[in-house]
């Protein structure tokens, strides 16, 4: 949960 | 190895239309460590297909596995498996599971 958290959000990429 | 993961599905996706259609979010480093497909576009190769859903978590790309590739690269990857002229398909490994 802490982990989670801490890790940024991803970008989105449209292939 | 892709075939030992538990409740994976090969997926192969014919290259049916110019576009492959399809959005990722995730990647190692990230809240989300595999891809993850967020859009199927409607008339992309990947709707045709019919078999890719949205939620479902992308393992490999034509054998190669995408665990531990940031976004970009696992981008890349896809991008490079529509790309090519040596396949007239792409082959997903996903699971439902994330």
């Amino acid at each position: 949960r802490e982990k989670r958290l801490t890790l940024p959000p991803s970008e989105i990429t449209l292939l | 190895p892709g075939l030992l993961e538990p409740m994976s599905t090969l997926v192969r996706v014919p290259k049916s239309a110019s576009t492959l259609g399809i959005a990722i979010e995730g990647g190692a480093n990230t809240r989300q460590p595999l891809p993850r497909i967020v859009t199927i576009q409607r008339g992309g190769s990947a709707h045709n297909c019919g078999q890719l859903k949205v939620g479902q978590v992308i393992l490999e790309v034509n054998g190669i596995s995408l665990r531990g590739r940031e976004h970009r690269e696992a981008a890349c990857l896809i991008a490079e498996a529509f790309k090519t002229k040596e396949k007239d398909y792409i082959d997903f490994l996903i699971t439902e599971f994330n």
